[in-house]
Parts: C-alpha cells; structure tokens; sequence
C-alpha cells in the first residue's frame, strides 16, 4: 500500500488505525521536525501517542496539546489530525509557526482516550469515558476530564461509577491521564496545556472547581478575548470565553485546572462547533472549517505564550 | 453495537434556576436513560438531552408539565449515525 500524505482525507472520520498510519506517514515525511512517542498504554493497552513538534534544543519551553479524551466528541480527534499536519506544513512558511517552533516544542496527543475512540467506531458511537472496569459495578469507565488531581471529588463529578461524570476512585487512577500527568511533570517546562473538546463553542481556563478567579485571570480573559475574536473573523462563529466555573459550571478534576496549579499558566480547553444542530455527530464536511477556524485561536494563544516567557 | 434508532435530542431552554434544578432531576432519573449532552446550567445556556426512545413520552410530559421549553434538536439519532457511517465507508472507498 502506498502510504502518503497526499492521499489522506481530512474532510473524512477517521478510525484508530487510519490515524496512528497517517502518523507514522507524517514522522516520515518531516523527519527533521517530528517524531512519535508512546508515552503510555491505555486500559486495554493501546499506545498512547504523542507527536513532538522540535527543531532541537534540550527541554525547550513546550505547548502540549490534545484532542479526544471524550472519545465521541469526534470532531476533535478530526481537528488534531489536521492542525498536526498544519503545524507540520506551515514551518518554515508561516512567520508565527516558525518562530514557535525555533525557540518552543509543541507535543500533540490527537488520541487521548484510544479505548474509548475505538468503542465508538464498534459498540457506542455516543461513548464518552475510558473503558476501565470499576470494581463492584457492571458499570464500565471513568470520565477523564474529571479524574484529574484539581478538585477531585466534588461538584461536576459523580461517584457513581454509572454515570457519564464518574470521577473514578482516586485522581489519575485512569492510565490515559496518569501518563499525561507523568510526561508534564517529567517534562517540567510545559508552559501551556491546551484541551480540546466540542461541543458549544467555547474558550475556557481556570478555574473549575472553584469560582475565585485565576491569578492571572486578567491576561486569560484578555488572552481568551482575541482568540475568539480572531477565530469568529473566519466564518463569524461565536464563541463564548471565560473560566469554567463561571461560564459553564463548577466542575471538578479538569485537565486544565490541574495544568495550572502544577504552574501551567496559559492553560485552555475548547469547546469546538456547533450550534446545537448536530451535537457530537457533527457532519465530516464540517471538520475542515472547524480546524480552519480553531487554528486561529490556537494560533494566538501559542504566540501568545512565545512572546510572554516565564 | 448500540442502537438509537428513534432517540432524539431536544434542546431544552431553562427559564430559572428553578427549572434547571428540575432538569438535573430529569437527568437522575436513572429508568429514563437520559443523556445530557449539553448540560443544564445557567438560563442562558440551554441544554440538549438525548432521549432514549422509549423514554420519549415520559420526558416530554415531565418538560411541558412543568411549562419548560424545548425544542427538539435531532429527531432520530440513528438516522445521523448511518448518514456517518455511509460517509465514512463513501470516503474509504
């Protein structure tokens, strides 16, 4: 089989295997920029892959970002697939990427939740968690937005091991966030976590699971504003932006309130279209006008986060 | 593999706080299987719940008795799911 980039489909869902191959198309075809590394196993022992984004350096400030950890939201993983190939494409080209990349690694996880994306394509289109067994229920799967060490436990999150917001029975006892929370930590110089999600078109940072605000709540707000302004520019979708707590809800366990008091400060998570008519089956040939628009938010805060070192 | 064939999602806009408390006791119901996809929140965000089927008659009846609105978002989830996967297959092939 022919393996090229020129002959993936970005307009189109993808299952597991399409996209680790195309990853491994991707390494191959930017040898000097990107590399693939397994930073885990899912529950049911999936590689948990991450593609680094370096032009070299030792331990250089890092932007991670990830896609997927509610499997069924899969306009997300469709998003990751793209704007990793657009990162890839455009060094070099574009000014701001390139001068991301020169001085700042990126590291992209597009499938956070593997065991999940894979149940979605095979039993449950409409599943959100992990596929952990949760011992003393027939009840399977913790969510892993709430399983994070930020809160854990309280409001937004449920102890029943059958619902959707089921934090799990202790923070990072699920294996998909526990490596994420190694690799930053083992890491130590990650200077922003983004977390992407869909659906209802939102830009939030902390906090969550409480409703004070941030310490740099300020310059998120400020941050948050133009990201969603820029990306409206695009296609006039409209975003709405603001701590979680205050603009959703109080949730606990979150990835990015656990991002920030580990000192993350420039710690985001998306909520990608729509509107409301389709929900997480958001037709494939709305994939490439969401990626196009979430670059220019993306963009933004990395350039952002370039330009205010510390 | 899971079925939805004949559930719907409906959007749901809450006047109050009052009625987005009756909402979340809507989704603790666990004999409805409802799904909250957009959770209730505040007045300003509405929510979407997928309904199973089966469920219909009964969420329905408890929305319009307690006068909150909603409107129904996708009329069968099922219907969308096969739309998706014949893409999918389309695009493969």
């Amino acid at each position: 089989t022919e393996r090229s980039i020129s002959t993936f489909d970005f307009a189109s869902y993808h299952t597991i295997e399409e996209i680790y191959d195309w990853m491994d198309v991707l390494v191959d075809d930017h040898p000097n920029l990107i590399s693939k590394i397994e930073i885990g196993q899912s529950y049911e022992n999936r590689s948990l892959y991450v593609l680094k984004f370096s032009t070299g350096g030792s331990n250089r400030p890092a932007i991670w970002l990830d896609t997927g950890i509610h499997s069924r939201e899969w306009i997300t993983q469709a998003t990751g697939v793209w704007t990793a190939n657009k990162i890839a494409e455009e060094y070099g080209q574009d000014p701001s990427v390139t001068a991301i990349l020169d001085s700042m690694d990126i590291f992209f996880e597009i499938i956070a939740n593997p065991d999940g994306f894979v149940f979605t394509h095979s039993s449950n289109r409409l599943w959100r968690k992990t596929r952990s067994v949760n011992a003393g229920s027939d009840c399977i799967g913790v969510d892993p937005n709430r399983n994070w060490n930020a809160g854990f436990g309280g409001s937004g999150s449920s102890n029943d091991p059958c619902s959707d917001l089921y934090r799990g029975p202790y923070a990072h006892s699920e294996r998909e966030v526990k490596a994420v929370v190694d690799f930053i930590q083992g890491h130590g110089n990650v200077k922003s976590v983004i977390s992407i999600h869909s659906y209802s078109q939102m830009l939030l940072f902390p906090y969550g699971y409480k409703r004070g605000p941030a310490a740099h709540h300020q310059e998120l707000n400020e941050l948050a504003k133009k990201a969603v302004r820029d990306l409206a520019a695009m296609y006039g979708t409209k975003y709405s932006y603001g701590s979680i707590a205050n603009t959703i809800y109080l949730a606990d366990g979150t990835t990015v309130d656990w991002a920030y008091d580990n000192g993350v400060k420039y710690s985001f998570t998306f909520e990608l279209r729509d509107t409301g008519r389709y929900g997480f089956l958001l037709p494939s040939t709305q994939i490439i006008p969401t990626a196009t628009e979430t670059w220019l938010a993306l963009l933004d805060i990395m350039v952002h986060v370039l330009e205010n070192p510390y | 593999e899971r079925l939805f064939v004949g559930d719907q999602v409906l959007r749901i806009t809450a006047r109050d706080e009052e009625q987005i408390a009756l909402l979340r006791v809507l989704g603790e119901r666990a004999e409805l299987q409802v799904d909250f996809w957009r959770d209730p929140t505040s007045p300003d965000h509405p929510a979407d719940l997928r309904v199973p089927f089966p469920s219909l008659q009964a969420v329905k009846i408890f929305l319009e008795s307690h006068s909150i609105s909603y409107s129904i978002m996708i009329e069968d989830v099922q219907e969308l799911l096969d739309e998706e996967k014949k893409n999918m297959t389309k695009s493969r092939r």
